[in-house]
């Protein structure tokens, strides 16, 4: 049975584990050797915060004091003295999937601090790094016949996480610039530094159902003219067929006016 | 009136760029920033039936119709905001971002946002040293009329002018600064709070990412107008 087209948030049932108390590999995760859950996870994994940070995945597991309240942020060790393999961390999750014939399967991640290997089924995908770009894969054929996926996500963080000076200071040494990554994480006059700069899967991860056309990125601009009587929308977006045969496509646009209450009108 | 379709052939394993016939509104409702009126939203939604297949994909976005201009006023120096060709105080508050844990969720931002709006603000400015804002964040800029002055990943700190001096060139690889950029602004521009794109903190990005910056925003030639001898109003097309 064909699974809708649309769009599926993944932000349950994530694990999470430090990569250094981890033995195997990514393939393994997430072929012969996948993590349980049930009833608990086992050590080292944890539950794990998606979207979020590592910080917030040790915060909610009660592994750190929060950084929020009194002195806190002192006791929790800095990048810069533990190394980024101490917050170099996997993400492991299972979702159901089992498209059909025509249908097809991305997986997106709307954005991750600095860079990660993705794993699905045992399939690898490096995804470059930068914190503020979109990551799409198509996992169409990498999905399992039974419908049953398991995804394992290894993060890193930013290459240059710098040092913080004794004395604090606008950026700390300033190495976070050295990426294209937050700069405030390493403290400013008016914030302490966030000891893991923020790493992990920190905005959503997206399933992504279509056939064999889909959208992306509309763009959409409005023009006026006679003093704002007469207006235009004008829309401009990107159309992929991803099948091997042409498709005949009826592309419909549809504006209908603010919900006023639940009357909605075309 | 406003449900239009399109016949249109994509040839196998490849993508085309389409752009939809303009729509014609007649005095459609305006978004307005707080204060100044209503937040009028439409959702525009698009959808792509492909013959024997049925619906292939489909997209929504809640959108406003409006006009922001702005000018640096010659006499100040400072920067004048024009909203559907109505100048606007503006009433901004410094926007680092929510949560030193990334933890943004959709109720967290509508919280915030409309704490501002409720404090009277008519902008956020979101500062470089933070993040490129969220949807979820524009998504309730548009709802609660707060215009958005989004900064790019570059702070006078960080980026040559801080104690130390540091990162006199900005980030090591400006290619991949470029790509986050465009990225960014293809996943915010449809937002009606989207009122100024700004290449940094208290620093002008290195010369070729800023000239880069610059010619991806420019305006298209169709939005700008100008102002004839006779003080009337033409646009360039």
């Amino acid at each position: 049975m064909a699974v809708a087209v649309g769009k599926r948030v993944l932000d349950t049932g994530w694990l999470a584990a430090r990569s250094t108390e981890v033995a195997l590999t990514g393939v393994q995760l997430t072929t012969t050797h996948p993590p349980a859950a049930d009833p608990a996870p086992p050590a080292p994994w944890m539950s794990a915060a998606v979207p979020g940070t590592v910080l917030g995945t040790l915060l909610k597991n009660n592994l750190i004091p929060d950084p929020f309240y009194g002195l806190n942020n002192q006791a929790i060790v800095d990048i810069a003295d533990a190394g980024r393999d101490y917050y170099t961390f996997w993400f492991f999750t299972t979702f159901q999937c089992a498209p059909s014939a025509n249908q097809h399967v991305t997986l997106n991640f709307r954005g991750i601090n600095y860079s990660a290997e993705v794993y699905l089924n045992g399939h690898e995908e490096v995804l470059p790094k930068g914190m503020f770009r979109r990551h799409t894969i198509d996992i169409t054929d990498i999905l399992h016949p039974d419908g049953n996926n398991q995804l394992a996500v290894l993060v890193h963080p930013p290459d240059h996480p710098g040092k913080i000076p004794p004395q604090g200071g606008q950026g700390g040494d300033h190495e976070i610039g050295k990426d294209v990554a937050t700069q405030y994480v390493e403290g400013w006059d008016w914030m302490c530094p966030i000891r893991d700069r923020n790493t992990g899967i920190w905005d959503e991860v997206l399933i992504s159902i279509s056939g064999p056309v889909n959208i992306i990125d509309p763009h959409l601009v409005s023009t006026f003219h006679d003093d704002f009587k007469r207006s235009y929308l004008h829309c401009t977006l990107q159309l992929e067929n991803k099948s091997s045969w042409i498709a005949d496509c009826t592309l419909k646009i549809q504006v209908s006016t603010e919900l006023e209450g639940n009357v909605c009108l075309v | 009136e406003h449900l239009q379709s399109y016949a249109i052939t994509v040839p196998p394993q490849s993508d085309i760029e389409y752009t939809i016939p303009s729509l014609f509104f007649y005095k459609p409702n305006l978004w307005w920033p707080n204060g100044m009126g209503k937040q009028s939203l439409y959702n525009v939604e698009i959808s792509v039936d492909v013959k024997g297949f049925g619906e292939s994909d489909s997209w929504s976005h809640y959108f406003g119709f409006r006009k922001i201009e702005s000018t640096i006023d010659d006499s100040t120096g400072g920067r004048i905001f024009k909203v559907n060709g109505e100048p606007i105080f503006i009433r901004g508050g410094n926007w680092i971002l929510s949560d030193g844990l990334l933890r943004l969720t959709k109720k967290r931002y509508m919280t915030d946002i409309k704490f501002h709006a409720d404090m009277n603000f008519n902008m956020l400015r979101c500062w470089g040293g933070g993040l490129a804002e969220r949807p979820d964040f524009y998504h309730f800029c548009d709802v609660y009329g707060l215009m958005v002055w989004q900064e790019f990943w570059i702070t006078g700190d960080v980026d040559g002018r801080g104690d130390p001096i540091s990162n006199l060139n900005g980030p090591l690889d400006h290619d991949l600064f470029l790509l986050c950029a465009r990225d960014t602004v293809k996943l915010l521009r449809n937002h009606a709070s989207l009122a100024l794109w700004v290449g940094g903190n208290e620093q002008v990005p290195p010369v070729d990412i800023n000239k880069a910056l610059k010619n991806d925003l420019k305006l298209h030639p169709m939005f700008v107008s100008y102002q004839t001898s006779k003080n009337e109003e033409r646009y360039l097309s």
